[in-house]
């Protein structure tokens, strides 16, 4: 219990920060090669003239996914976590001293591609994004829950790949609003541009600033 | 320290089973969704004439898995971590003892869908099998290595869907003998049973007995 407790107050520092500073921060979650950079830098390359975004990258090794974002243009910080499974919020909080935080209005931190534990580790963010490729399978709701019933927003990404797959679209959005009712769904292609369009409006429809 | 000590006692417990019965105990790790259940369905339905398996499902919950092994007519036990992220030596031990293991040739212990953790836990196991499919990107050896890095064989899988994504197969490849040189690499579809004939060949050929 003790590292969470530190984990929670590195947390409320960030959402003060986040606060203050009126950026709405997004927590990306999924397994590996869901597609986060791919509609980050889809997101980014159609919004970047409307709102200002920067990326907090995580993963285990390589800047690989910070190269493909600043590759758009933005701002980029790479967390290599040498091994850990998912990301702590002293690792954002030491990531944004790295930023120009002024002006910004979104912060996206993409997590280690990881099902299981980032969704135990508050990070501080106003949002979360679970990303889910039909590729994967849709029965990944119901064995891997806790990823599903702690986000606010479910990506359904890959759709182009339906026609080569089993995966019931259907079942998974009832079986993930069984388990978060409040949970909004969008079915995206980011390789076709697919469905974005919803996406995109939810980002930048005006927020009230987070209470 | 004082955790993996304890896993690696019941790690070596476990192999002293093997060896003694004989049976070759294979750990299948991967991300969630690439394809081990589907791979196990498919080998099993091909191979179970001629060898004895049986499978050691690990999941965070359900008991789908062990259900659809179930399915092919051969023995299968559910481990349901309840969201821990990784099996142990010790619930492989657990389960050992709800098998009727004489006779067996093969076990396989699917692992939790995990590119992470898994690999860092011995749970007794003769052989490690990866297994990557072609929709989660052709960066992963880079960015998940460990996985790579510790396996024998590597199955990349989902080749079906090969004309609809940008994956460079060579250099995923080369990625992964760079980590291993003795990696075996397999390129199969579990769907299209295209290249299974080589992994068939490959768990079914005369083995020494494991020093
Ligand atoms: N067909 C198809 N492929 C996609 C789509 N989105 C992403 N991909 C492919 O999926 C693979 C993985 O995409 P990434 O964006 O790197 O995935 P990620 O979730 O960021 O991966 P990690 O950071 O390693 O967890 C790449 O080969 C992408 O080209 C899509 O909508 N359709
Ligand atoms: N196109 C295609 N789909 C496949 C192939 N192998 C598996 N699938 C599909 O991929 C999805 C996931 O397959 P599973 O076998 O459940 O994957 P898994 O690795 O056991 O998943 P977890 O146990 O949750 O980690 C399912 O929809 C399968 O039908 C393949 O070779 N080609
Ligand atoms: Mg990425
Ligand atoms: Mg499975
Ligand atoms: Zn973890
Ligand atoms: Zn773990």
């Amino acid at each position: 219990k003790k590292i969470l407790a530190k984990n929670e107050d590195f947390a409320a520092v960030n959402r003060k920060f986040f606060k203050k500073k009126n950026i709405l921060c997004i927590n990306m979650i999924s397994s590996p090669g869901s597609g986060k950079t791919t509609i980050l830098e889809k997101t980014i390359g159609q919004l970047k003239k409307k709102i200002n975004i920067a990326v907090i990258e995580g993963d285990l090794y390589t800047k690989l996914d910070a190269e493909r974002i600043r590759a758009t243009g933005v701002q980029a910080i790479q967390i290599e976590t040498k091994g850990a499974c998912h990301l702590n919020a002293d690792q954002i909080t030491n990531a944004l001293h790295k930023l120009d935080t002024d002006n910004l209005d979104i912060i996206v931190i993409e997590n280690i591609g990881n099902l299981v534990c980032p969704s135990d580790f508050d990070l501080g963010e106003t949002m979360r994004v679970v990303v889910l490729s039909v590729a994967e399978g849709d029965d990944k709701c119901r064995k891997y829950p806790q990823s599903f019933a702690k986000a606010n927003i479910l990506l359904i990404n890959k759709t182009d790949l339906l026609p080569h797959l089993d995966f019931d679209i259907k079942k998974v959005k009832k079986d993930a609003l069984k388990l978060n009712k409040h949970l909004k769904i969008f079915e995206i292609s980011a390789k076709t541009a697919a469905g974005m369009k919803n996406w995109f409006n939810w980002l930048t429809e005006p927020r009230t600033p987070v209470s």
